[in-house]
């Protein structure tokens, strides 16, 4: 509460770092959801998310020489984006508080995502599975540390459709079970994409949203509201969901790969073209930055994490 | 500590009393003493977390403007400094008998949120805004 005086003036300019940040997941979506704005938004990154991704990437090359045991993480583009649109008056010298994630998405629609203030992005973590890809794509997501976010107001399930290569498109047999429209292979006038649950050993697949795939010119996220079957999950067990295509009258299974879904074979999508479950939750109660420390604390303890001499002088 | 550097993880840039802290003080290079001190107000601190050692969970920002308060709240107190009742009444104690009670404190009186991007425990990435991170206002309390 004293006065403090003779205080070293220092000027330390801010990082100017360089670099665009284009944003694949944004070329146009189906729905534009809250974090769609974000998504789409254009302009470079900020310096600051430009240097993350980079730093990032080093840590995931193990370019560090730190703890090797640490898993790469590769922040989507969409999370990105949603900092960018969201947090550019509050990186901006003297500039005014930040609007929280609710400002942005009361726009979009004023519903409940307007309440949360926290985003957390779920990456896929299935395998790839040449089955799977013939038949329908199956994701899996970790949604364990939901336990401590709260409560759940909204999720989304994207999932990018790259429209399809021309070796990619159906064969004549195939149209023709489409239907007499069928042979107009890039609209698929009558292919409808089903998003389902994954079966279990107790229980059937649960069918949560069937759509049109419509006419695809350019790659775009199909958005999914997941929030009620997000919020009915055990969150100790792996969140698993299903998305098949089905086309022509007799509703007959299509390849996802048709519809732009996937990539064929085993080929497994670079990270920011990964499937992404997004949940919009609201804490509780008040959290502070105590509560993270603490949890990287925990994680860091966990066997085969052993810190690294430098976080062991921090800590 | 009177006079000691910020610490790891803050540095102070320029040096100049902020206007957002609403201080209206020149202080800036006066001599120690009374009428050198300067009265509580908004200063730079500029927060790194890279010296912080945290930028192996934070992606961004990775530094940010926090501000601190500083400066005397002293006899008499200025209105913009909206002062508690208890704040003046200390502070008239103070002026009367020096030791009776201290001054009032200089401490922040509004502070505003910042959005973070991180990577949790689970190695997910999330955005979330942290309540009270940067000092708006200064105020004697």
């Amino acid at each position: 509460c004293r006065p403090r005086h003779g205080l070293e003036a220092a000027a330390v300019p801010r990082a100017q770092g360089a670099g665009q940040g284009g944003d694949p997941g944004g070329g146009g979506g189906a729905r534009r959801g809250p974090s769609e704005a974000a998504s789409m938004a254009d302009g470079p990154l900020s310096p600051s998310a430009v240097e993350a991704v980079a730093r990032v990437t080093r840590l995931s090359a193990g370019s560090t020489g730190g703890n090797r045991s640490s898993p790469s993480v590769v922040p989507h583009q969409f999370m990105l984006s949603l900092y960018r649109s969201l947090s550019t008056r509050a990186l901006a010298p003297g500039g005014a508080p930040a609007p929280a994630p609710a400002s942005a998405t009361a726009s979009a629609g004023g519903n409940r995502r307007a309440l949360a203030d926290t985003v957390t992005g779920f990456a896929d973590q299935a395998p790839p599975d040449d089955a799977s890809t013939e038949t329908g794509q199956r994701f899996l997501f970790d949604v364990s540390s939901l336990a401590d976010a709260g409560e759940v107001v909204a999720a989304e399930l994207r999932v990018l459709r790259r429209a399809p290569a021309a070796r990619d498109r159906p064969a004549k047999q195939e149209a023709a079970a489409l239907g007499e429209f069928g042979e107009a292979l890039g609209a698929q006038p009558f292919a409808l994409l089903l998003l389902s649950t994954c079966p279990g050993a107790a229980r059937g697949p649960r069918l949560l949203a069937s759509r049109p795939a419509g006419p695809l010119d350019s790659a775009r996220w199909e958005v999914f509201d997941v929030a009620d079957v997000v919020r009915q999950h055990r969150l100790e067990l792996p969140l698993c969901l299903a998305l098949r295509a089905v086309g022509g009258p007799s509703r007959s299974p299509l390849a996802p790969r048709l519809l732009g879904l996937g990539l064929p074979g085993s080929l497994r999508p670079p990270p920011n073209e990964r499937a992404l479950l997004v949940v919009f939750s609201r804490a509780r109660t008040k959290e502070n930055l105590f509560q993270e420390l603490r949890a990287k604390g925990r994680a860091r303890g966990r066997p085969g994490a052993a810190p690294s001499a430098g976080r062991r002088k921090r800590r | 500590t009177p006079g000691a550097g910020p610490g790891v993880g803050a540095r102070v840039t320029g040096g100049v009393g902020d206007p957002g802290g609403g201080s209206g003080s020149p202080s800036a290079g006066r001599a120690p003493g009374r009428r050198g001190r300067s009265r509580c107000g908004r200063k730079p601190l500029h927060v790194d977390f890279k010296e912080l050692g945290w930028d192996d969970w934070i992606i961004a920002p990775l530094d940010y403007e926090a501000y601190h308060c500083e400066g005397v709240c002293d006899f008499p107190l200025r209105s913009h400094l909206e002062p508690t009742n208890h704040a003046i009444i200390q502070t008239l104690m103070n002026s009367m008998a020096p030791e009776a009670a201290p001054p009032s404190c200089c401490v922040p009186a509004k502070l505003s949120p910042i959005s973070i991007l991180y990577i949790d425990a689970g190695n997910n990435v999330v955005y979330k805004q942290y309540e009270d991170m940067v000092v708006e206002t200064c105020g004697c309390r």
